[in-house]
């Protein structure tokens, strides 16, 4: 498709819900968390996961946090709308 | 293109606060002027905002769930797959491969070596100051030397008298000058410490921002709707003696707002500091006459926040922190060729180069740096290394990023044009 929208990739991890001394740089062993972010020039949407370090997986059913910022009226990603009712749909599509 | 050299710069912790990228406070003439000749991507973004994941990533085209590498503590080809990297690839092409400063993160992330022989057809070159670079070179208001944060310094004082970037330069225009001699195809990477910090930079810099010209984030306070888990606390930042002098509270600060002007201000100082060594360098590679026929790509690792949201440093999956420039130049495609005797990248001081127009090819599809491995492959000529499978462990050579180069003809219009047509 030639339309098909280019969607950036980043992920990063994290000990805890709650910022800790070592939240910046967790060693692997550590990790209980990975933030998921896809972007594209309209939205940024990242779901904060548990993460199990010693086989490297996420598990998508379980969400500590989510993320959703709109670009075009947000671009400083200052508003997160995603418990917001207003974009439920949305954020159900991407789930 | 067949044929072609590649001159890689990557610098550590670079947000797009440049001149062609529209910031009007930052002076970065010379890599204003590399992308005025240049496809620049708008929006490029790294897989991971912190140093080593990050380099991994884009230097072998895996994502880092690939690479497995989050942290600084494994090296890949034992801990994930034994996949090739960008320079490997370049060298099993014939290629002279040589990496200068920091290319891959130093340390056991790339097996204690740079990932050498694999990937370097040499053995990397360090500069000799790197090892002053966290030591107490900052003179402070009480005349003690300290290690801080912010720490213009006088180059004639510090020891051996130089700083990692500026002796990384010298020796990468060392290296142009063989390879002119030699003849040989050749992919040098250059690796620039700055603006990582400490943000520790020749003193003159700072009189291209004055303190009274410095403004706060826009946006310098932790927003409500912040789930607490996508917050990073700063913990490099906090650790600096002159940041721990202001009993900064965990997690949240704020950093005074003096101070806060004072690291921004520093911030900017070292980009053009960066500038100024990309400009001699690419002045050394008009020199040896090799900019008709060296590919030239310029990017970060990941950004850096500036104060937005609370945050400093990277570590996050926010804008500020994952967003970096990117730019290819590629002789005849993106720039024409230089005339006998025409240089295409004269040096410009940032003390007294006023800054003009930069007419780029400028592009705002959204791209991402493991995206690095096929294009510079495309661009040279190369095999492109064909898309992994999935799971793709098992498999040395390919790549998780797609070329790019199918981009650099968009247009910013086409572009807006391709946006309409997605959002409807």
């Amino acid at each position: 498709d030639d339309h098909e929208e280019p969607i950036a990739f980043s992920q990063y991890p994290r000990p805890a819900d709650i910022p800790e001394w070592d939240s910046d740089k967790p060693e692997l062993k550590d990790i209980k968390i990975m933030g998921y972010s896809m972007r594209t020039v309209d939205y940024r949407y990242t779901l904060w996961v548990g993460f199990n370090p010693s086989n490297f997986s996420a598990n998508l059913q379980d969400v500590h946090a989510g993320e959703l910022y709109m670009v075009g009226s947000d671009p400083s990603e200052d508003h997160n709308i995603y418990n917001s009712t207003l974009h439920g749909n949305l954020v159900k599509k991407f789930l | 293109q067949d044929g072609m050299n590649v001159l890689f710069i990557v610098a550590d912790d670079l947000r797009p606060a440049l001149g062609c990228y529209g910031d009007s406070l930052v002076k970065s003439p010379n890599i204003d002027q590399l992308a005025s000749r240049s496809v620049v991507f708008q929006n490029a973004y790294a897989q991971q905002a912190v140093c080593a994941p990050s380099r991994v990533s884009f230097l072998t085209g895996r994502r880092p769930d690939t690479t497995r590498l989050y942290d600084f503590h494994s090296y890949w080809r034992v801990h994930a797959g034994n996949y090739s990297t960008i320079p490997q690839y370049f060298k099993e092409n014939g290629y002279t491969t040589m990496s200068v400063g920091k290319v891959f993160h130093p340390g056991i992330s790339s097996n204690h070596s740079d990932d050498y022989p694999y990937s370097w057809s040499l053995p990397p070159f360090h500069p000799s100051a790197e090892k002053y670079e966290n030591s107490k070179t900052c003179k402070g208001k009480d005349g003690e030397l300290h290690a801080n944060l912010v720490c213009p310094v006088d180059v004639a004082e510090v020891p051996l008298g130089t700083l990692p970037d500026i002796q990384s330069t010298e020796e990468a225009r060392r290296l142009l000058n063989i390879m002119k001699i030699k003849k040989r195809k050749f992919f040098l990477a250059v690796g620039y410490h700055k603006p990582h910090i400490p943000l520790r930079y020749p003193q003159e810099f700072l009189k291209l921002y004055p303190l009274e010209n410095i403004t706060l984030a826009p946006d310098p306070r932790v927003p409500e709707e912040l789930p607490a888990v996508a917050y990073n606390p700063w913990m490099d930042i906090r650790q600096r003696e002159d940041v721990q002098a202001l009993n900064v509270s965990f997690p949240y600060g704020p950093i005074p707002e003096d101070f806060q002007r004072q690291i921004r201000q520093s911030y900017f100082a070292a980009v053009s500091y960066l500038d100024t060594q990309v400009g001699l360098l690419l002045n050394a590679l008009d020199d040896v006459g090799l900019s008709n026929n060296t590919i030239v790509m310029f990017t970060a690792d990941h950004g850096w926040s500036l104060g937005e949201h609370g945050e400093w440093a990277k570590y996050s999956n926010f804008d500020v922190a994952t967003r970096v420039p990117l730019m290819f130049y590629v002789p005849g495609k993106t720039s024409s060729f230089a005339r006998p005797g025409e240089r295409i990248f004269p040096y410009l001081d940032p003390f007294t180069h006023i800054s003009d127009s930069v007419a780029a090819g400028k592009t705002k599809k959204m791209v991402e740096l493991v995206s690095l491995f096929s294009t510079l492959a495309e661009l040279a000529g190369l095999w492109v290394p064909p898309v992994c499978p999935e799971p793709s462990f098992h498999v040395a050579l390919c790549t998780q990023g797609p070329s790019i180069v199918q981009y650099f003809n968009s247009t910013e219009e086409e572009d807006d044009y391709d946006n309409d047509y997605d959002t409807e």
